[in-house]
């Protein structure tokens, strides 16, 4: 039996609203660990990778491994119906076609739920293996989807250049270009506003702005962003949450 | 340019 609580609905709202546009189905792996889901979109080129640890939840209990298949528009549906604040415990039985889904108002003393059809999703599960990266980049979340927001009105791609001591966003289009350069800086009053950079090797890369597009919705899920770039394997894009993490995978764009 | 798929480095287990 599953039996996971979180003190915020609106948290597991939040995780699910950063992936549902660009991934339908989803099947969420519980066990005595957490929650773990993996996705690749339609096109097959955005890897989509969440963990959610048990000391994420305000009680969790996975008595064995349970697969909870879900159509995620149908989930949202649902998430919608309960407010933010709410107690949000999902219950599951070993082997369930449906999930129950609570929302506790611990205030109101107002007690609502429901229960989400399951399906049976067949799906490959991609090893993701420990990869070499070359720079790292630590930064405002906030900053990074509104660059790559600005920069996506001009082009398709987004450049991505890392040096020492600088990050260069930039776009190339039929209208003209742009480009924004921040630099490393320490904010110690607010830790969460500081830049970070190291690199093994600067790196010059293109990513495809229509799924930077789809990665910035995790910004509501953290103050910042982690960025790992490599010119050899897919760039790693991590929004931390309280004890998990939200990940997507995207392979830069190469020269035929 | 050409975008590769995620399969390209990632396989399946």
């Amino acid at each position: 039996m599953l039996e996971a609580k979180f003190t915020e609905a609106g948290l597991f709202k939040r995780i699910i609203d950063s992936f549902r546009d660009c991934v339908q189905l989803i099947n969420f792996n519980c066990s005595e660990k957490g929650i773990a889901a993996q996705a690749v979109d339609d096109s097959r080129v955005l890897l989509v990778s969440l963990s959610i640890n048990v000391e994420a939840f305000e009680e969790f209990r996975a008595d064995r491994n349970i697969v909870l298949g879900c159509d995620l528009t149908n989930l949202s549906k649902i998430l919608r119906c309960g407010n933010n604040s709410d107690n949000l415990t999902l219950i599951a039985e070993d082997s369930p076609d449906s999930i129950l889904i609570l929302f506790e108002d611990t205030k109101r003393d107002r007690v609502s739920e429901y229960s989400l059809k399951l399906m049976e999703i067949e799906t490959d599960f991609l090893e993701i293996s420990d990869m070499k990266y070359e720079s790292y980049i630590t930064m405002p979340s906030a900053d990074f989807a509104k660059t790559v927001r600005d920069l996506s009105q001009l082009s398709d791609s987004i450049n991505i250049l890392v040096t020492k001591d600088t990050i260069k966003f930039a776009a190339e289009g039929d209208i003209g270009s742009g480009s924004i350069v921040v630099k490393p800086f320490t904010d110690l009053d607010h830790p969460e506003n500081s830049i970070k950079v190291t690199i093994e090797k600067p790196v010059d890369l293109r990513f495809g702005a229509k799924y930077l597009n789809d990665i910035i919705k995790g910004a509501s899920l953290s103050d910042t962003i982690t960025i790992k770039l490599s010119e050899e394997a897919p760039a790693l894009f991590q929004f931390d949450i309280s004890s998990g993490n939200l990940q997507f995978y995207l392979a830069p764009k190469f020269d035929e | 340019m050409v975008q590769p798929t995620i399969s390209h480095f990632f396989k399946s287990s």
